[in-house]
């Protein structure tokens, strides 16, 4: 049975999409099967993988709305052990659409049950809301996996997101954990990141990823290219960062 | 009359907030009288301006929910000239509760009416979402404010921010117009920044604001102190790009 780990965090750009893509496919790279989903209405997991949005094709809308399987809508990649459901701007009306609506919280997690068998790890890109798209996200994962730039904002948002866990571990999936917080765009000469990082480990402590992700601009030009980064530049800082978190969590996964 | 301008892209984490705060204090040195509203729920803005959201308060949400005009939940600021309307968590519950409710797009512009004459520049925080809380934005607004950080997944949600720009003119505000594109976080020594600068600038030609706001550790920091930069560090170079924005929409201004 696979792993689901939603990618989450309602701060906006903390690097929710740079993960969720360049973690699956550093899993993939190690030959794990893995599926990403694109929970997030701009699409940015979608395009990132090169999938541009104009095809007309399914998308995780029609799953959810028609009650389907993901694999209903399932896409390929450059990368062989790694497949996408991809998203789709009518997302952004879910939550309307969905008011009222018996079980709507349990969507995704109804679609992502007949495909969990086929992959070791199915990854969950999410927006930067807490609304009923990161929810049905929450209700499907295992554990959450917690991006967080290292900035003030940032940090001030980290409770409320705590706070939503607690409250969906406590009425809608009881199973959920942190998977970790994980430290993104760190420019190792501010005393800003390194202020923030320490409050962090202080706080979450073993919670939080050994490995940190520095600021890179080969990570934010990759994605004009549709490539993941180890496929535009193995060689850079971002791509070998997230081989290391990769690493980091296959042996965390043979520890149990 | 005071004009209203919505600060908005539905892309996370391209410096909306940072804008809001440090061009309406900006504005506010220069004696405008200013009114900023937070609209996130995050309460990125209410917090980067120096008001912790511990004490119990009137917030937008009060002024939304009951039909009360905003000047009912003001709160002062470091200061003379900038008020602040502050944000509180229950604006994530806004959309599900106005669901069915007649005119709902409009309560932010009704709410906003009695106090305009009060201010020269009134400038309303949009959360990263194209939801209820934006469209209000949008509805209550003369002009839009769009801050675009220089990186491919900014750009791509470009078109859809117009798209729906766009589509408010036609159904639900036909008063609504750009007020400028402005270019933020840019690095000028990245080929990126470079490269989508010179796509911006061709695409949407005298939109483009001439000031851009460099990436300045500085403005990262200003948030945890509660100060807009001008009184964090004005010799910074984030301080000196917002005062010279500030210049260039008051020159724009006086040609009307
Ligand atoms: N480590 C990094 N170094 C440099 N740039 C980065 C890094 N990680 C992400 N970026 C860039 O920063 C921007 C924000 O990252 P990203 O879009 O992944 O964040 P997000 O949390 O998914 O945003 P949103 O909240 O809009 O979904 C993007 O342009 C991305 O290319
Ligand atoms: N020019 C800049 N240089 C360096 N850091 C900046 C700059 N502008 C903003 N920041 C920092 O980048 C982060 C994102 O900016 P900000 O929170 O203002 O964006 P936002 O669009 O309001 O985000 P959200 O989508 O979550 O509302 C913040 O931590 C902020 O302090
Ligand atoms: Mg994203
Ligand atoms: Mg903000």
């Amino acid at each position: 049975m696979g792993r689901v780990i939603a990618v989450a965090n309602q701060k906006g750009g903390v690097g929710k999409t740079t993960t969720s893509i360049n973690l699956a496919a550093s899993l993939a790279a190690a030959e794990r099967d893995v599926l990403v989903i694109d929970a997030d209405p701009q699409g940015n997991l979608t395009s990132g993988l090169g999938r541009k949005k104009a095809e007309p094709r399914r998308s995780l809308y029609e799953a959810l709305t028609e009650r389907a399987s993901v694999e209903s809508a399932l896409l390929t990649t450059d990368i062989e052990h790694l497949r996408l459901v991809p998203s789709d701007r009518n997302l952004i009306g879910l939550e309307i659409e969905l008011v009222g609506e018996e079980r709507r919280e349990y969507r995704l997690r109804e679609s992502l049950e007949p495909a969990r068998q086929g992959y070791e790890f199915l990854f969950i890109d999410c927006p930067p809301s807490l609304g009923l798209l990161t929810v049905n996200a929450l209700c499907a994962a295992d554990t959450v996996l917690v991006p967080l730039q290292c900035e003030y904002f940032a940090m001030e948002g980290l409770s409320e997101l705590m706070a939503t866990l607690k409250r969906i571990k406590r009425t809608l999936n009881p199973a959920i954990d942190v998977e970790g917080v994980l430290l993104t765009m760190v420019d190792e000469r501010t005393n800003l990141s390194q202020q923030v990082m320490s409050e962090i480990r202080e706080h979450f402590r073993d919670r939080v990823f050994q490995t940190t992700i520095p600021r890179s601009v080969r990570l934010a030009e990759a994605p004009s290219f549709g490539k993941p980064i180890l496929l535009y530049d193995i060689k850079s800082r971002g791509a070998q960062a997230y081989l290391e978190l990769a690493r980091e969590i296959m042996i965390h996964e043979e520890k149990g």
